[in-house]
């Protein structure tokens, strides 16, 4: 699965999100990354995710969607929502997996709980970076 | 103005340090940041948000390293199935499509559904219809046939076939 999530000059945010599925999944599962609220999400007033891993957890836990939700309603962080969700809701669900996320300031987060995640990221002064471990 | 930034990731299977050579995550490494310049481009022009997710996604797509678009898996049946959506924050527009196969960028078939349906997902062969009515790209099989991905098929299905039992969670990554 690969996805972006991106905070425009405007304060708009954007989330996309596209996967060819499992490694000899059964013909026609879908996973979380077509599921807006589950692997894509975006509202302008939290923040945009894009999510990767077992995607019946995230479903099951409309991942993406709960860690708006725990920003509307809860008043956290992106931090500190995304954190939960990937560490406490999936982590100890058997949902092996992370996400990446901006909120309307243009903060990004990137956690997951498994070993690794190809992942990146890059600001308006083009401070490239990448990863695939926990750098 | 806000701070621009975005951020990508770029699926590719299980992660083991133990086969994963320092040739390949140089490669993992450039196809990352290849997404990261195309999306940075339309944001420092002051782009919008949705169209440099779109072009992320679609180096992505055409990087088969990745697990989307021309590097997708194959299913039990040796077939590739595509998923994508894409979610505007501004408007809470959104589309996604399922299960397709043919357009070289599933992510732009998710964005015309958004773009020029009253729909959020479709699936089949509407999904379809909607990339070629908004003239994308499609390809043939040859295209997204990548061989590790055929043979990570053959691996898993023998593995099945003897009745083995993998619990690595990695596994069920899209």
């Amino acid at each position: 699965t690969v996805g972006a999530v991106a905070c425009d000059a405007q304060g708009n945010l954007a989330a996309a999100t596209s996967t060819g599925g499992m490694t000899a999944k059964a013909p026609g599962r879908i996973g979380d990354t077509p599921i807006i609220g589950a692997g894509t999400y975006a509202d302008n007033k939290t923040c945009a995710v894009s999510g990767t891993g077992h995607g019946e957890v995230f479903i099951r836990f409309t991942a993406a969607a709960e860690i708006a939700a725990r920003m509307r309603h809860a008043g956290e962080s992106l931090e500190t929502a995304a954190t939960h969700v990937v560490m406490e809701d999936l982590g100890k669900n058997d949902g092996s997996g992370g996400l990446i996320a901006v909120d309307a300031q243009g903060h990004i987060v990137m956690p997951f709980n498994c070993e690794g995640m190809y992942r990146g990221m890059v600001n308006e002064n083009a401070d490239f970076e990448t990863f695939i471990y926990s750098e | 103005m806000t701070r621009f930034s975005l951020a990508v990731h770029g699926g590719a299977g299980t992660i083991n340090k133990a086969t994963l050579t320092p040739e390949l995550e140089v490669r993992y490494h450039e196809g990352l940041r290849t997404a990261l310049r195309a999306g940075h481009a339309i944001l420092k022009d002051g782009g919008s948000a949705m169209d440099a997710v779109t072009a992320a996604v679609c180096a992505l797509e055409d990087e088969p390293l990745f697990n989307a678009g021309r590097g997708a898996v194959f299913t039990s049946e040796g077939v590739q199935e595509m998923d994508a959506a894409v979610m505007d924050g501004k408007t809470r527009e959104a589309g996604a499509v399922g299960g397709i196969f043919g357009p070289r960028n599933p992510i732009l078939a998710a964005r015309a559904v958004m773009e020029s349906t009253e729909h959020v997902m479709l699936i089949g062969p509407n999904a379809l219809q909607v990339a070629r009515n908004a003239d994308l790209p499609f390809e043939e099989a040859p295209y997204f046939f990548t061989q590790s991905r055929w043979d990570a098929l053959q691996s898993t299905l023998a593995m099945r076939a003897t009745g083995q039992v993998d619990d690595d969670p990695a596994r069920r990554h899209g």
